[in-house]
């Protein structure tokens, strides 16, 4: 692919609920999420990193508006599956670059990240496909943030 | 969006590094990945949840090939961040669900992880966008999963 980043796109309607300390073991994850489903509740980004000791963290996220009722679904299933707590934030905003040829192309990831860094933005959780890396940062950050990263990456308007 | 899943897409020529313990301020990330960046190595997915007590790990994959070469980088930047460990792990794969609609529809990655618990494949690691869920399984489960997923979501040829 040839490398160019289309746009940044930002996003405030960003409620992230985290479950920690869940066994990592198969079918935990899908615990946690058939009774969303079940609940026709939309889950926007997934993440899971590494576990240590068997046990891991899942975060996702929701709109703000379904953060209520998500909670309520989440506590049953996280005990249920036994996981050591839940936390949730409703202070957070996306910040994304979305483009074609991001695994391909060395470097693009340090880019963004280093827009980022050099306004001391902090980089809450990240996930990435071949055409959007995902940033979540502290919602008071997420103008500067697309600033930062429509002047790295050469871009003109705001996407959105 | 109309809610398709298209394909699956399976990779095994992955190698995975995870950062452990690394602070969660303004920087690292950049400081981790610009290393690699100089020496022009692809990275593909990145994985950041959330921090405990200031630190948390940042883990990403490479092509195999790669992973040697990366390492030695890692290892340097990794040391100069504070960071308590590097693992590295070259017996994963890469199974993604690409489609339309994903975000936007409730119970895709209920789906996909139902029918990866069904076999008891475990999920490594999960990453997502608007138009993939990926997560990395161990590469002797790659098929398995890859056959789960194409029944879940009624798909008749493999993609890849
Ligand atoms: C933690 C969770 O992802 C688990 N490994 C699973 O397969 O469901
Ligand atoms: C951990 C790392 O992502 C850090 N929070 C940063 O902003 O670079």
């Amino acid at each position: 692919d040839a490398q160019r980043i289309r746009g940044i796109a930002v996003d405030t309607d960003v409620a992230k609920i985290s479950v920690l300390g869940i066994p990592d073991r198969p079918g935990i994850a899908h615990g946690l999420f058939q009774p969303l489903a079940d609940d026709s509740i939309n889950i926007d980004v997934i993440v899971q990193n590494i576990s240590h000791d068997g046990i891991t963290d899942i975060s996702f996220t929701v709109s703000r508006d379904d953060l209520t009722k998500t909670l309520e679904l989440v506590e049953g299933a996280s005990q249920s599956l036994g996981a050591s707590d839940v936390l949730h934030f409703a202070n957070l905003a996306k910040v994304s670059i979305v483009g074609t040829g991001i695994q391909s192309t060395p470097g693009v990831a340090a880019r963004m990240f280093g827009a980022l860094a050099e306004p001391s933005i902090n980089i809450e959780s990240i996930t990435t496909s071949e055409i959007r890396i995902t940033c979540l940062v502290h919602e008071d950050d997420a103008q500067r943030a697309a600033q930062a990263l429509h002047q790295a990456f050469e871009l003109d308007q705001p996407e959105e």
